[in-house]
């Protein structure tokens, strides 16, 4: 049964696109077939596995549009297993281009039917922004995973996002479900990291990941060598932390 | 002559809040007008003023909508000298919104006319995005500041920025300039942030500012306190960076 998680948060810079990457690669390295889907027009999925922006046609814009299939769009990865769909600028048009077509919302999930039984997981990275790509990234996905800094900012916007997932659940989506929220860019050393971690436990309980990701610059080098953490330096901190929680959604996403 | 300055960067989480609010508190302090103007439906420039978020009515959406005008809108803050025009949720429907309205892209710069002479500085902090928002502040600006992380995906945007820029220079307004790119959350230990400063000096030589903004534990802890870091704490290495980048902001634009 292959599961769909998306990748959201309205809150720039908190690390989406780098929790997508390296938890793909971490499944991909526990034998998992992986599709990392690129639903934010700036591309940064794609330029984090080393593909050079504009140098590929293929990009899930036509995907969306409807012009295109998903199967002729997808890019093998210089990870063994994981595979991409990236995106391409003109994505940041797809809103205004179905603006008034029937079903916008199911436009990813009905493109992504074909190819699904080939996937053990499809990661969705979404903008940081809560519009149309983010909304067809959470009406397709059966899961989300708040990637979470513990900074002020952060976490005064989780409750709207929060609130945002709810009333996608309840009109388009009923399977969605918060896989968890992750502490992100973790610096044990910052009295404002402490008290951002205990208020998101006290709030979500065992919906935030066991596992937090320090701030760790080997994670911060590893898209300038086109190359998730795990391959650019396996003995990080970073690399090892986006290890364990890939075993903490195996174990919760696997449950059955 | 009043000055309008956009923060723009559609990277999320590079500073674009945290340079408009501690620009916009340095240029108070040294007793020039200033009103800040948040067009992030976010709304992180009023509560990181201290705002609490729904407990105010007033709002840039009902002004770029044509439906209220800037002076009843305007509110002052803790900050002496500093206005703002803040921002609601509601703020993410406006390009959906204006979507088959005349001159959409001037909304704003037409609705602050009757304001403008209060003002020596008008800061307009945008979200991280280049949709109807980001333009509506290039279309309104004189000048545009790019807040820059020193790291990868923060430098790989950029080229796509400066060219947009260019097109709007071209389209719709002439006066626009770049007033200079400045390094955020600067880490003098990591080599990635001195090769990214290498890179953007070798491209934008001196249209980067000298002052660069360190990273700074004071600067994420002040918006929780819902104060500017100079009033936070003065002394600290963020505070004095931005005093310092305030009096670049003055030289260069006060040329005249
Ligand atoms: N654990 C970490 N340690 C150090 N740096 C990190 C870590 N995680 C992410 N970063 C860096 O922080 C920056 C923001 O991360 P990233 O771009 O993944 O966030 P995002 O939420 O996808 O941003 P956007 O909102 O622009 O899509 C990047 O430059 C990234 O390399
Ligand atoms: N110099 C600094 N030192 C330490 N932390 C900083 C510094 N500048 C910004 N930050 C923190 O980094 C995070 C990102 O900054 P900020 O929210 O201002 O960026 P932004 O570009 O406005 O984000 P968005 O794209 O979501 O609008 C915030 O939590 C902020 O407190
Ligand atoms: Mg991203
Ligand atoms: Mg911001």
């Amino acid at each position: 049964m292959t599961k769909i998680i998306a990748f959201a948060n309205q809150k720039g810079g908190v690390g989406k696109t780098t929790t997508a990457i390296n938890i793909g690669a971490s499944l991909a390295a526990i034998k998992k077939r992986v599709l990392l889907i690129d639903l934010d027009p700036q591309g940064n999925a794609g330029t984090g596995l080393g593909f050079v922006r504009a140098s590929h046609r293929q990009s899930v814009y036509g995907v969306i549009m409807g012009t295109a299939n998903a199967a002729d769009n997808i890019l093998s990865t210089a990870v063994q297993g994981m595979h991409i769909l990236p995106s391409t600028m003109a994505l940041a048009g797809a809103e205004v281009d179905l603006l008034d077509v029937e079903n916008r919302e199911y436009r990813l999930r009905d493109a992504l039917k074909p190819i699904m039984e080939h996937y053990d997981y499809i990661l969705l990275d979404c903008p940081p922004a809560l519009g149309f790509l983010t909304l067809n990234a959470l009406t397709t996905a059966d899961y989300v995973i708040i990637p979470l800094q513990c900074e002020f900012y952060a976490l005064e916007g989780i409750s709207h996002l929060v609130n945002s997932i709810k009333e996608i659940k309840n009109k388009w989506n009923p399977n969605l479900e918060v896989l968890g929220v992750l502490l992100t860019m973790y610096d044990k050393r910052y009295g404002l990291t402490r008290a951002v971690e205990d208020d998101v436990r006290g709030t979500f309980g065992d919906r935030v990941f066991k596992t937090v990701v320090p701030r760790n610059v080997r994670v911060s080098e590893a898209p300038s060598h086109g190359k998730p953490a795990l391959f650019y330096d396996f003995n990080s901190a970073g690399a090892q932390a986006y290890l364990r929680v890939a075993t903490e959604v195996v174990q919760k996403t696997e449950k059955e």
